[in-house]
Order: C-alpha cells, then structure tokens, then sequence
C-alpha cells in the first residue's frame, strides 16, 4: 500500500521502484504475512550542479567541488536513502512460535545525495 | 544455507533460518495488531514503531508462547481440587538485549460457565511459580503469584505476569490449580462448580520485548 515513487525516466537520484518477494527468496515458508512488499532502492546521478529537489547534503556540495577539481580522485556523491519507513513482520520463529516484528528502516521513501 | 543468508537473517534478529515443523494458527490478537499496523499512513507508523499501542507498552517484537506442560496428579488436595496443572514456557528465543516490557498469560477455556454457584461458592485460580527441573507442586506456605475469585468462568481470563518475569530466564514454569470451595455439606454443588473447570482449552503467553533495534534508536534520541 506504499506510495509508488515517480517512474519518469528521469537519471538522477531518485525512489525506483523494486517490490521484495519473499518467495523469491525461499523465505515463504515461514513468513507469513506480508507475502512481499514495495521496498524500493536509491538509483541515479548526482550531478553538478546539486539542485535542491536532490536532498543533497552540505557533505555532497564540497564533495561535488572536489570532484570538480580531481574527477580521477575524488567520485562524485552517491544517491543514499534519507527517509526510510518501518512494516511489521509476521512470522514463526525456530521454535515454531509466532512472532509479530516491527522492522524499522524497511521502505525506502526519499533519496539524497 | 549461504553465509551471505545468515549474516542477512541474524541482522533480522534470527540466528538461523526457521523451518517450522508444526505451525500453529496466527493467534487473532497478533492478526488484529498486523492488520491494524499495515493501515497506518506514514508519520503514525513511524512513530508507533517501538510502540505497541493496542497494550500500551513499549516495544517491537510480540511472541506468542504455546503452553508445553502437563497435567499433574491432585496430589493432596485441600477442598474441591478442580485442576492442577504445570504450565511449562520455552523462553530460550528471547535475545540477550531485549528488554522484556509486557507477559500475559491467557487461560482460554471451551465455554463460558453461566451455571449459578450456590450461595458462597466460588471458584478459586491460584498460580505458582514453579522450578521445571525441581518438584513442578507448590511447597506448603508459598505464596502463589496470582490468586483469584470467580463465580463464574469466562472464555478468556488474561493475567499480568510482567512483575514475575522482570528477569526471564530461558523457560518460565508455573503451576495452576482451580478448585472449588464454598459451604460445606453442598459437595454435590462443588462437584458441578468443578465440572466448568473441565472446559480448560487452552495456555498460552504473550510477551512484548523492546529490541535493540528500538533500544538504540531511543539512546540515540
């Protein structure tokens, strides 16, 4: 039920979307509900100039200059998760009780530089 | 099993991958909190994360323990001994950092008793704290952890263990007895007073543990 972030083509930092199936992963048989969920990923560029719906940080501004100056020695920032929500969990533990867990950073809502 | 898998499931906070051998149903309290939890807009279910609101408490993991004791023989009975029984709790999942903030123990029962006792009779619930390697029985003179009255048995009766279990060992092991008591000279009456307590169903444990998930997220607060 989580919002679904923009899916403009756009190359810089962003929410992209990307849903976790737990059967994908072999997990199905002891987690029992959510089946899977929309937990997106950080994807893009974080070019020059740093434009303000990039969440870049102060950090990402002086590293921009440097890589500005030394493209060879100094990358340019990385687009990072900077808002991330929590989802609860049902599952059995190992020894077959049942557990309702309250994941924290889960859900990747907000990128940054 | 990869040790990419592992490393991924112990950041979850499991030390290896459950395979359950026999899944009991979704007890409907931790159904009812999923469900509730899953429809929260965002600013709530952030900060409700270390919270569980529908008890009131503090934390993140809720357990549901299933009762793996047994029944016990009357032993010496003082008045109507309805039931005796050890109620045994594998506690060993409980990660050495969590913080134990919640333990009820529902005694779930087939019906409600609406049978009326005569005048003064009563049904009485006692629990004992119990050692599950040493004499399951309570020793003469103990004070039991919980004791109480009831004219008439519900479905469902929740009692608050958080005090007895402030410091959680790897099982918790109790022994509960009903019995009947009342006027003398009305054993009949008694023995149907017992008769309810035969409905017994069902044991179970609810613990609410603060993980360190939450725990280092509040110190960093």
């Amino acid at each position: 039920s989580a919002p679904s972030p923009p899916l403009t083509p756009s190359p810089l930092c962003k929410p992209r979307r990307l849903y976790i199936s737990f059967s994908d992963v072999g997990w199905e048989n002891w987690i029992i509900a959510p089946q899977g969920y929309l937990a997106n990923y950080c994807g893009g560029d974080c070019p020059f100039p740093l434009a303000a719906e990039l969440n870049s940080t102060n950090h990402a501004v002086l590293q921009t200059m440097v890589h500005s100056l030394d493209p060879q020695g100094t990358p340019q920032p990385c687009c990072v998760p900077v808002r991330l929500s929590p989802i609860s969990m049902l599952y059995y533990d190992n020894s077959d009780n049942v557990v309702l867990r309250h994941y924290q950073d889960m859900v990747v809502d907000e990128c940054g530089c | 099993l990869s040790p990419q898998e592992n490393s991924l499931l112990k950041s979850l906070g499991l030390s290896a991958k459950p395979s359950p051998k026999k899944p009991v149903p979704v007890p409907p309290v931790l159904w009812r909190m999923f469900q509730k939890r899953k429809a929260l807009p965002w600013p709530d279910k952030e900060r409700d994360s270390c919270r569980v609101e529908e008890l009131n408490v503090p934390g993140d993991i809720v357990r549901v323990f299933a009762d793996q004791g047994r029944f016990l023989p009357e032993g010496q009975p003082q008045g109507w001994l309805c039931l005796r029984k050890l109620l045994f709790f594998n506690l060993s999942v409980l990660e050495e950092g969590e913080r134990l903030t919640m333990a009820q123990l529902e005694l779930q029962f087939h019906h409600n008793s609406y049978q009326a006792p005569g005048p003064g009779q009563v049904l009485e619930l006692r629990l004992y704290q119990a050692s599950p390697r040493g004499l399951p029985q309570p020793q003469p003179g103990r004070r039991p952890l919980v004791e109480r009255s009831f004219v008439h048995l519900h479905k469902s009766l929740l009692f608050n263990l958080s005090a007895a279990l402030k410091m959680p060992g790897r099982s918790l092991a109790l022994v509960l007895e009903i019995s009947a008591s009342g006027r003398a000279g009305a054993s009949g009456s008694l023995r149907s007073l017992c008769a309810s307590a035969d409905a017994f169903s069902a044991t179970s444990l609810l613990v609410v543990t603060l993980g360190q998930q939450c725990r280092a997220g509040r110190s960093r607060r």
